[in-house]
C-alpha cells in the first residue's frame, strides 16, 4: 500500500498517503 | 486564514463530541515555504483540541523530518487556523455541548 506511518518520540503516529492530483495546486 | 501554502483539513466528520480529532495536511504550493518539505504526501495525524497547541504538532513533524526548521511558524499557523475554525463552528453548531 502507498501509506507510510512515522510514529514520534513523543508517540503521535503520523500517517503518509499520496495526496489526491486534484488537490495540488499547478506546480 | 491567509493562504500559507499548507492546506489542513478535516480527516473526518466532526460531530462536536471528541477532543481529539484526525485532521490532514499537505503542501499544496511548497514555493511557499522556506526549506523543501520531504515529500508532497498527504500527513494525517490526531490532535487533541483540549491539550494540545498547533506548535506541538508542528515541532513534531519538523522533528520526523517532514519540513524544515524554518518553516515551523507556517505549518503551526496553517493547523492553528483549521483549529480555530473547528473550535468556532462546534460554538456555533453545539453551542451547550462545549
Amino acid at each position: 500500500s502507498s501509506f507510510t506511518q512515522v510514529v514520534h518520540s513523543a508517540g503521535r503516529r503520523f500517517i503518509v498517503s499520496p495526496v489526491p492530483e486534484s488537490r495540488l495546486k499547478e506546480q | 486564514a491567509e493562504d500559507t501554502g499548507v492546506r489542513v483539513e478535516l480527516a473526518e466528520e466532526d460531530h462536536g463530541r471528541k477532543s481529539s480529532i484526525a485532521l490532514r495536511l499537505w503542501v499544496e504550493d511548497p514555493k511557499k515555504l522556506k526549506g523543501k518539505p520531504k515529500d508532497n504526501g498527504a500527513i494525517e495525524f490526531t490532535f487533541d483540541l483540549e491539550k494540545e497547541t498547533p506548535d506541538d504538532v508542528a515541532q513534531e513533524m519538523i522533528d520526523s523530518g517532514f519540513f524544515h526548521e524554518n518553516d515551523l511558524k507556517i505549518v503551526a499557523k496553517s493547523i492553528r487556523d483549521r483549529v480555530a475554525l473547528i473550535l468556532w463552528r462546534r460554538e456555533r453548531i453545539w453551542p451547550r455541548m462545549q
